[in-house]
């Protein structure tokens, strides 16, 4: 369960000569979001989605106001506490994938599995059945630069399912996709979603991809424009 | 004008162990782009736009096959040649934007004029009235981890722009934009290709976009699926 209460994350951009700029990403924001909800944000290029997302992700702390997850508050929670969280409850993927340069597919989808102690075996058979479903199996010995775009946004993905997480954070996860391998990830997300209670929240500028969410949250200059609920496509 | 004849591009990935696979990304194949055309490529996750697009972008050389571009055998071509008639004539919008991390988003777009000797002053004008074109005026100053996805994707766009190429090649150039935002870039591409005459060649997953386009190639498995002329919406 996600509560965010009268958030603000404000940037402060150098702009040279000692001078300096406050972008504010998020105006007093709040949100509430049950557990096994799907939920879809939208809204103009530069309008505080990413920010919002890494947020709820516990990337990123609030400039002010609260984020309880679970009845917890983030702010309170150290570093390292947060970073477990992090790991045990959240499946993120990022606008920009962050695949590690030097490392196989096979390597980057396993890699969460390492900070909570599986073996390697295990971590190996349980990458590949991840890269099966996104449909990556034969490129699982490829390193990010010998991948696709869409590729990467795949790998990225089932890096993000390999822990069963709890909630699930996707920041435009079709945006390098063609249509039927959007589709296909989509209803990978709407699986999870309706046979396991997983929480997805996604970021994205796709409406076919939008609707395909029981709720729709529209961002504006860091404000939430509209919250509407509807019926998934 | 762009010829490819028979061209293919096979990568070699090393699998471990000593062993090799051979990834065959375009088969023979042959295209013929007039200039001044409009043309959309799309084609399924990895089946080989990108790889299409880096040869037309003379940024990759064919395996086998030849590539004339407005006459010239590009495979002939020294590095130190290629690179010039590159900056001279193409603008290129990579997938995933390739700006200079440490630079800001001024800099970056302005990075193209300084190989072709043009003065400091006269450079960051330039460069201000590109960024305005895709409205990041006021993100000038901003470094690319300080941008929003779809404003480092504008970027990358305004940096292509900015040496007025004869030929520009744009590589899923909204992938990251709103509707509004993608149709605005895309009508600066339809403005520049039907003012002046520039050869738009852009691959996208995205169908309203690719509706813009007066001729649509379908890749698929690194060969042409389809191939047709339609009205431009
Ligand atoms: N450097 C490389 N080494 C090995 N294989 C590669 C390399 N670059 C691309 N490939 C492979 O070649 C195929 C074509 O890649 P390409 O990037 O052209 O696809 P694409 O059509 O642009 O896909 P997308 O829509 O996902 O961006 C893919 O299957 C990819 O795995
Ligand atoms: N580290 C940063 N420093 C300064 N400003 C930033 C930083 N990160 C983001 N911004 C600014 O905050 C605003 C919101 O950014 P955010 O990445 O959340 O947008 P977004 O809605 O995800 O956009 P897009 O759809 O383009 O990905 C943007 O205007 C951006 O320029
Ligand atoms: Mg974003
Ligand atoms: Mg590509």
């Amino acid at each position: 369960m996600i509560d965010l209460e009268r958030v603000n994350r404000v940037y402060v951009v150098g702009k040279g000569s000692g001078l300096f700029q406050e972008v504010i990403a998020l105006k007093d924001l709040s949100l509430h979001v049950e557990s096994g909800e799907f939920v879809a944000i939208t809204g103009a290029s530069g309008s505080g989605k990413s920010t919002l997302l890494n947020i709820l992700g516990c990337l990123d702390r609030p400039t002010s106001g609260s984020y309880r997850l679970d009845g917890l508050e983030v702010s309170g929670l150290s570093d390292a506490v947060l970073a477990r969280v992090r790991n045990q409850k959240i499946g993120f993927v990022f606008q920009s994938y962050n695949l590690l340069p030097r490392h196989t597919a096979l390597d980057n989808v396993a890699l969460p599995l390492i900070y909570s102690g599986v073996s390697r075996k295990a971590r190996r058979r349980r990458a590949e059945v991840e890269l099966e479903r996104v449909q990556l199996k034969d490129r699982s010995h490829h390193r990010p630069n010998e991948l696709s775009g869409g590729q990467s946004q795949r790998v990225a993905i089932a890096r993000a399912l390999i822990q069963n997480p709890s909630i699930l954070l996707a920041d435009e996860p079709t945006g390098n996709l063609d249509s039927r391998t959007g589709r296909e990830i989509i209803s990978i997300f709407h699986e999870l979603n309706v046979e396991r209670g997983v929480t997805v929240i996604m970021v994205t500028h796709d409406p076919v991809v939008a609707a395909a969410a029981r709720r729709v949250i529209r961002l504006a200059d860091g404000e939430i424009a509209e919250d509407l609920a509807q019926t998934s496509r």
